[in-house]
């Protein structure tokens, strides 16, 4: 464990309580797609599957219970709780998820470190977990504004982004067997979507202007 | 053939 990777989980941790924070202080989930927190849930659901056939650590198992338990307590909110659910901008959250889940899934089949069903799907889940922002990114530029925490939100989660490259890099140079190219090239993907994001964001942020993304 | 290393991130 490097302090790269450490901050990262916990900035990615950050983002998920931010996001928790804005649901239950305002009731509200104005600005936030349910389809990319179901990716998300998705992605953890997939890619912990190990959870209780390998052991890492007592901190890599009880991470991965927070990051399940609350992307499923975000979901559960926006499509259960009563007030919450009212706020959500359904007509706006229109991008169709299935097809990442499918084409991810797909992709997952042909490309994979070993053909087994755990690996397969932790690839599907990296995959996934590369474009889940999408839908996010697309709701954000029909609303055409965002909130203070949702901006933070995103902001948190690309900073978990930033953070694993370099965990990534530091790892490269000193370990000896690390070798992780398909999390590598994925995790630069994603890392890509949410740079058009922060470009966009800093603009309209200098500008005092609506949040204005390009199609 | 060479042992995957263990998935320990995140």
């Amino acid at each position: 464990m490097n302090a790269f990777r450490l901050a990262g989980d916990i900035t990615h941790l950050i983002s998920i309580l931010v996001l928790l924070l804005k649901i239950y202080a305002t009731k509200s989930c104005s600005g936030i797609s349910l389809k990319t927190q179901e990716l998300y849930a998705v992605v953890f659901l997939a890619r912990y599957l190990d959870l209780f056939t390998d052991f890492i650590s007592v901190y890599n198992s009880v991470m991965k219970v927070v990051f399940i338990l609350s992307s499923v307590a975000i979901v559960w909110c926006m499509r259960r709780h009563r007030a919450v659910k009212r706020s959500y901008d359904k007509e706006l959250d229109t991008f169709r998820h299935y097809y990442l889940v499918g084409a991810c899934f797909v992709f997952a089949l042909l490309v994979h470190e070993k053909f087994t069903f755990q690996e397969v799907f932790w690839a599907f889940s990296i995959y996934l977990e590369a474009v889940a922002i999408i839908p996010q990114l697309v709701l954000l530029q029909r609303s055409g504004n965002v909130d203070n925490l949702t901006g933070q939100y995103v902001f948190f989660l690309g900073a978990y982004r930033a953070l694993y490259i370099l965990n990534w890099i530091y790892r490269y140079f000193t370990e000896a067997k690390f070798s992780r190219w398909i999390a590598c090239i994925s995790g630069l993907v994603q890392t890509a979507l949410y740079a058009d994001f922060f470009y966009y964001y800093f603009l309209s942020w200098k500008n005092n202007a609506k949040l204005n993304l390009p199609a | 053939e060479l042992e995957p290393p263990p998935k320990d991130e995140l």
